[in-house]
């Protein structure tokens, strides 16, 4: 977290929410399994959760940030990172 | 710095010259390749002040700057607000009304393992449902007391040849967690604690909670995080929770005021300000006036005390959102 120099604590926050909640989205319904996935994939539906680790760090790439660790909860994926 | 991932919704928060809102090009492909999203149903851009705007860089070196690049994604969707005093520790915004369409640009392009997922038909532009409810608390602290800012500083490793390893991050962010109270700010059993602490200094934590209380009929899920910089001269930490909260304290969960004074006492800034982002229901919805009433007075001028003086209480009334936003000051 140190750097040479003063090191700026306040952060940038973005929170891009692509619906209301979890529960609004139409695939967690049965009738919306059917309409919006494949019949070869009838996992649960994750949304987000779904994206692999590989391709969230690709884009952490750009920030300027490594993954450390991530811990998964009952709602929520935390990926813990450097800088 | 810190990022979290649910079915709908991602939250990035990153600290120092980090590049965060360059990443959003890439967020928007990743949830249409993977999920079908084709629209935003919200995006929501904020920060304090910074110490140094003349160390960040692209976008992040202005406020005019950032706003000039989150409307070239999402047009005449977005609104940007400056809240507080201009010259101390004012908050900055910047939010989209419901169903954003955003503008990538004509050379995005995607990675060929996305390809599969691209034949996902898009799901339908939302509206918010009247039960929905989201409220997320944001503390920002600066100038900790030297107290306050010890306990982030790593351990210097014992001299000689005998000198046993020095404690990994997480070892390190374990042991200052179970130190100051952070891994019992929430009940431990419903709580998992990721932290980790930085070589010479510093310290970040994310926790995820499981499935509520059914006692008190509290729900489950939700997040909290914390970012440290002790250094004096530009000492700084976050906590920021979007963890339903009883009205009374309970075993498992405090109340709002309990929760930022637990915070409070474990950083001890002089100055601080609080943020508290609080759904509303549709206008004329059942609980639309109380969701306003607990969101304005949960910021009282009485909230820390007489050691604090709360030197600003600003409301904004936003469609679907309230936010209330506090600066405190310590007297003296």
């Amino acid at each position: 977290l140190s750097s040479p120099g003063p090191f700026e604590g306040p952060e940038k926050l973005l929170e891009v929410w692509f619906a209301p909640s979890a529960s609004a989205l139409p695939e967690t319904s049965a009738a919306g399994a059917a309409r919006y996935r494949p019949a070869a994939v009838q996992r649960e539906w994750k949304g987000l959760r779904r994206v692999p680790r590989a391709v969230w760090e690709e884009m952490l790439d750009i920030v300027k940030c490594k993954v450390l660790s991530v811990v998964e909860g009952a709602e929520v994926d935390a990926y813990l990172l450097s800088e | 710095s810190s990022l979290f991932v649910a079915p709908h919704l991602l939250i990035l928060k990153t600290c120092g010259t980090t590049l965060n809102l360059l990443g959003l090009h890439r967020i928007i492909e990743i949830a249409r390749a993977y999920c079908g999203f084709t629209t935003v149903w919200r995006c929501f851009y904020s920060r304090k002040s910074f110490f140094f705007p003349e160390r960040q860089s692209g976008p992040h070196r202005d406020w005019r700057d950032e706003v000039t690049f989150l409307d070239s994604v999402f047009g005449a969707a977005g609104s940007a607000y400056t809240v507080g005093p201009m010259n101390r520790d004012h908050w900055l915004l910047y939010l989209t009304s419901p169903n954003a369409q955003p503008l990538l640009p004509s050379d995005a392009s995607l990675s060929s393992d996305f390809s599969l997922s691209l034949s996902l038909p898009s799901p339908p532009a939302l509206d918010r449902p009247s039960t929905y409810q989201d409220s997320t608390i944001e503390i920002l602290m600066s100038h900790l007391s030297p107290e306050g800012r010890a306990p982030f500083f790593a351990p210097s490793p014992a001299p000689g040849p005998e000198a046993s390893g020095t404690l990994s991050g997480h070892e390190l962010g374990a042991q200052i967690s179970h130190r100051l109270g952070i891994d019992t700010l929430f009940s431990r059993g419903e709580t998992t604690l990721d932290s980790f602490g930085f070589e010479p200094c510093g310290y970040s934590a994310n926790a995820v909670v499981g499935s509520g209380s059914p006692e008190t009929n509290i729900p489950g899920g939700g997040y909290f995080t914390i970012h440290v910089t002790p250094e004096d001269g530009w000492s700084y930490a976050s906590f920021e929770s979007n963890i339903p909260l009883p009205q009374t304290s309970t075993a498992d969960r405090p109340d709002i005021a309990t929760l930022i004074r637990k915070v409070v006492g474990i950083f001890q800034p002089s100055r601080l300000s609080i943020t508290l982002f609080v759904s509303t229901p549709p206008e004329g919805g059942i609980g639309e006036s109380e969701a306003e009433r607990r969101a304005w007075s949960a910021l009282g001028t009485d909230l820390l005390g007489r050691e604090f003086a709360r030197k600003d209480r600003i409301g904004y009334e936003f469609d679907g959102y309230d936010l209330v936003f506090a600066c405190f000051e310590k007297r003296g």
